[in-house]
C-alpha cells in the first residue's frame, strides 16, 4: 500500500476558489473599504489573515456578512493581498509596495509584510 | 505519511471551474 500524491492538487483547488470568487459563487462576506467592495470566502480569509481569523473566530461575528475596514486601508493594497490569498502570487511594484506593506500589517499577514520589507530594502 | 511509499501524480486532480457559465 502507498499514497499517491497529486502534486497539482493544492494549486488546482486554489484556482477553483479563485474562479468561484471572480464569479461571486459561494462567497459569504463582502469587505468594504474606501467605498469599494470585495467579495470573498471567509474560510480563505481566516486561513490567510490573522486579522480575519480574530474577526470570524469571535462568536459575536458568527453571522457577519459584511465588514468595513479602517478607512486608512488602501483598496489597491487589499486587492493585491486578496489576489495573493487566492493565487499565491504577490504582485509587488515600487508604487504599491508601501500600501501593500501597510495593508499586510493591518491584516496581520506578517510573512507577506516581511517580504514587502525585504523588497523595499532591496530597492534602496 | 512518513514511512509510506508515496508516488507523485503530476496530472490534474480535480475538475476546473470555468471563468464563466
Amino acid at each position: 500500500d502507498g499514497c499517491i500524491q497529486f502534486t497539482r492538487h493544492a494549486g488546482d483547488v486554489l484556482l477553483n476558489f479563485n474562479r468561484l470568487r471572480s464569479r461571486n459563487i459561494l462567497t459569504d462576506v463582502t469587505i468594504q473599504v474606501d467605498g469599494q467592495q470585495f467579495h470573498a470566502h471567509k474560510a480563505i480569509l481566516v486561513a490567510c489573515s490573522g486579522f480575519f481569523y480574530s474577526v470570524f473566530m469571535d462568536p459575536e461575528n458568527a453571522n457577519l456578512s459584511a465588514i468595513s475596514l479602517d478607512p486608512k486601508v488602501d483598496p489597491k493594497g487589499l486587492s493585491l493581498l486578496l489576489d495573493f490569498m487566492y493565487t499565491s502570487c504577490l504582485n509587488l511594484n515600487d508604487s504599491l509596495v508601501l500600501a501593500t506593506l501597510n495593508t499586510a500589517i493591518y491584516l496581520q499577514m506578517e510573512h507577506v509584510a516581511d517580504t514587502c520589507h525585504r523588497f523595499i530594502k532591496s530597492r534602496h | 505519511h512518513e514511512g509510506v511509499n508515496t508516488i507523485k501524480e503530476m496530472g490534474r486532480s480535480i475538475h476546473e471551474i470555468p471563468r464563466q457559465d
